[in-house]
């Protein structure tokens, strides 16, 4: 048996918003210590790594390790069924091949459920390495949202370098070029509104823009967010979801042919 | 800009 219960229901949804215009089809994997999910998008170019711990839950209580294949975007259409105060809950047998979710308002005055069947989905788990990147940036995740944005209107790529003037985002294409440079801010009244900036060494790569932006849609999830640098791995973009987990998307660079 | 890399260049299957 499975059960997961969530009183801030509004919160899955983002969750599911912030995956599902990059990953179509993905297993649920759950144990007693939580929820998780990896999948990379259809070119390979980028993986979502999602953790949702057992004890963020309301109730949580699963008997034995599932894992549970669903559509993104069907569980995103189904979770916009329920209201942003209504309490989600997961039920679903050992051996059934359907998951239900079920929505309470908050006055309990009104249930719903909801049955989907489950998929079987063939996907490889890639083990990602515990790395120590030379590059770590926190900032507002609106601020790295709007940059994205704004770039993506001159370019399709961008060039991110973190010195210790700060995090430049570059971009250029037809009608010209961009430069957006943030230096660390720490003096502001707000923490979440800080930009800080530890770096190891300078480091410098180019990423396709539209994945960035893709990522950019769990900014709900978080008023910051982390991004991690190597020169030889994958760029990491995470957001924490408040006393839960994460959400982290990691983004192959372009490479100098 | 570049060729464009994938994940599985840098994460190996387990």
């Amino acid at each position: 048996m499975l059960e997961l219960r969530l009183l801030q229901g509004g919160l899955l949804k983002k969750v599911l918003e912030a995956m599902r215009e990059l990953v179509t089809d993905a297993n649920f994997d759950c144990s007693r210590s939580g929820c998780s999910l990896q999948a990379m998008d259809s070119s390979h170019v980028a993986l979502v790594a999602l953790l949702l711990r057992s004890d963020g839950f309301d109730h949580f209580r699963c008997d034995r390790n599932r894992s549970m294949g669903m559509n993104l975007n069907h569980v995103a259409k189904l979770l916009r069924c329920a209201g942003n105060d209504d309490i989600v809950t997961l039920k679903a047998d050992d051996d059934g091949d359907t998951v239900t979710f079920m929505f309470e308002s908050p006055k309990q005055d009104k249930i719903a459920d909801f049955e989907m069947k489950l998929m079987d989905i063939q996907s490889e788990h890639l083990g990602i390495p515990e790395a120590e990147y030379q590059a770590i940036v926190k900032m507002p995740s609106q601020e790295f949202a709007r940059i994205c944005r704004d770039l993506s209107t001159i370019g399709d790529t961008v060039v991110i370098s973190v010195t210790k003037e700060g995090v430049k985002f570059s971009t250029k294409g037809d009608i010209g070029s961009a430069n957006i440079v943030c230096r660390q801010n720490t003096t502001v009244d707000k923490p979440e509104e800080s930009t800080v900036i530890e770096m190891k060494d300078p480091v410098s790569l180019t990423f396709a823009l539209r994945y960035l932006i893709s990522f950019t849609k769990a900014t709900p999830l978080s008023n910051t967010v982390t991004v991690s640098m190597s020169s030889d791995l994958p760029m990491v973009v995470e957001y924490k979801i408040a006393d839960m987990g994460y959400i982290r998307y990691y983004l192959a660079p372009k490479i100098d042919e | 800009g570049g060729k464009q890399s994938t994940i599985t260049n840098f994460f190996r299957r387990v």
